[in-house]
């Protein structure tokens, strides 16, 4: 554990917080691809199967289960109960684009061929695209409501802390993951148009709204 | 070969 990993995952966390919240307290998911969440909670599924067959530490079984719960949570409020503000039009991203070929990616590249690890694999590089169809949406409607930009600012923000974590462990611990740091660097590359966005507009108190 | 246990990141 280091400062990095410490703050990518509380930064990680502050972004499911504020979606949550966001959702509950304005009894609305309007602005919010549903199909993103679907795609995160099949990311946490199969990556932390690994709860059942090995134990890491207190704090990594917790926040396993929190993120995992949080995952269906955010999913169950979009599609049940706050289904009516559900913006499903918007939300046109084809979900079988980015699973089928991120399914077939971690069945060739692997660190090894078995259920467990290809599943690992498989979230590894699904959560580096899920963010698509939420990008895809705002791109679709032009804009998104400030709060929604202060979650996708944290949970692009916890996979940036996450490569310097990287770089630390690397030297400090001679670790590194050659599937975690790739995947990791495209995922973060995707929210750089977004980041630009966010300390343009947002942080100077405007609407993120994209040019027609 | 990757030690399955060694994901010990979130």
């Amino acid at each position: 554990m280091n400062i990095f990993r410490l703050t990518g995952d509380l930064s990680h966390l502050a972004a499911i917080i504020i979606l949550l919240l966001k959702i509950w307290k304005t009894r609305s998911c309007a602005g919010i691809s549903g199909k993103s969440q679907i795609l995160f909670a099949l990311v946490f599924t199969t990556r932390y199967l690994d709860l059942l067959t090995s134990f890491i530490s207190f704090y990594n079984t917790i926040m396993k289960l929190i993120y995992i719960g949080c995952a269906y949570a955010t999913v169950y409020l979009i599609y049940m109960k706050f289904k009516a503000t559900y913006d499903g039009n918007h939300d046109s991203f084809r979900l079988e684009f980015l699973v089928v070929p991120v399914g077939g990616l971690a069945c060739l590249v692997n660190h090894d061929f078995s259920f467990l690890e290809i599943l690992w694999t498989f979230s590894i590089y699904l959560e580096s695209v899920a963010i698509l169809p939420q990008l895809f949406m705002i791109s679709k409607t032009g804009e998104a409501e400030t709060i929604t930009t202060h979650y996708l600012f944290f949970l692009g923000l916890y996979r940036a802390l996450y490569l310097f974590n990287w770089i630390w462990r690397f030297y400090f611990e001679g670790f590194f993951d050659m599937i975690a740091i790739v995947a990791g660097v495209v995922q973060t590359i995707l929210y750089c148009d977004f980041f630009y966005l966010y300390v343009t507009k947002v942080l100077k108190g405007k609407k993120l709204s994209l040019p027609a | 070969k990757a030690d399955e246990t060694s994901h010990d990141e979130l």
